[in-house]
């Protein structure tokens, strides 16, 4: 059987709020190591994963490797049903056919348990290669979220543009063009609120705003967020689950035709 | 105007 018992509920439910926009079902791979999901949104223009290891869970027990497919839109709706301060525990028999989530008041006293039914997803599963990225920018996930919100007003593409001064996203369209530079930042006394760039050659590349805005749900997740780029290759925003995991977006650039 | 790519340009299916 299949059981994981997180104390902090929130990040669980953080996550799905950071998925949902983007996809609509995807497959928990369930293993002793931890619960792993990979899924593309429909157009296959953007990837999610996800990593939860099995030591961030305070109890994790996984007898065999399990593939639930789910809902993402139902799961959100069952963990909307846990309050922030919930134990939530997600249960599931080999060969299952279900789910069961169950939330647990800190005192004890309300317990609640929803069953959801699983399906069959066999979804594709893409080969991502480790990647020595050009130039790795990280940044306040709150500022990243203000930029992107800020410039997709302007166009419905955000040129991000690393050099050794600093980052640079733009945008231009109907209305005019927006540029936002940030410079990294020299010293900071919250490690939270740097902007840190670790550039091995500058990179400019072109991506979709509405990718990156949904990408940004993700920001009551962490503080941080991490941005890697390599010449021709897709964009990477990586958001900490705590310190028992991440998620990660993927997202093909645009190029010039 | 840019041209969105798709994913599989870039990561090969498993």
């Amino acid at each position: 059987m299949f059981e994981a018992r997180l104390v902090q509920g929130n990040l669980l439910k953080k996550v799905l709020e950071s998925l949902k926009d983007l996809l609509t079902e995807a497959s928990w791979d369930c293993a002793d190591t931890g619960i792993q999901l990979q899924a593309m949104d429909n157009s296959h223009v953007s990837l999610v994963s996800v990593q939860l290891r099995a030591d961030g869970f305070d109890k994790f027990r996984c007898d065999r490797q399990l593939s639930m497919g789910m809902n993402l839109t139902s799961m959100s709706k069952i963990l909307r049903c846990a309050a922030n301060d919930d134990i939530i525990t997600i249960k599931a028999q080999d060969q299952a056919d279900n789910v069961t989530f169950v939330f647990e008041s800190p005192n004890q006293e309300k317990v609640a348990d929803y069953e959801m039914k699983l399906m069959n997803l066999d979804q594709e599963h893409l080969g991502i290669p480790e990647t020595d990225y050009a130039a790795v920018i990280k940044l306040p996930a709150a500022e990243f979220q203000r930029i992107i919100k800020d410039l997709s007003q302007f166009g419905e593409s955000v040129v991000i543009s690393c050099t050794k001064e600093g980052v640079k996203f733009s945008a231009a369209g109907d209305i005019g063009v927006g540029n936002i530079k940030l410079a990294q930042t020299a010293s900071v006394d919250k490690e939270e609120e740097a902007v840190t760039i670790e550039m091995q050659e500058p990179v400019t590349l072109t991506f979709a705003c509405r990718y990156l805005n949904m990408f940004t749900k993700a920001t009551c997740l962490a503080p941080q967020v991490t941005l890697s780029m390599s010449p021709e290759v897709p964009l990477v925003v990586e958001y900490k689950i705590g310190d028992m995991g991440h998620v990660r977006y993927y997202l093909a650039p645009k190029i010039e035709d | 105007t840019p041209i969105q790519n798709d994913l599989k340009e870039f990561y090969a299916i498993m």
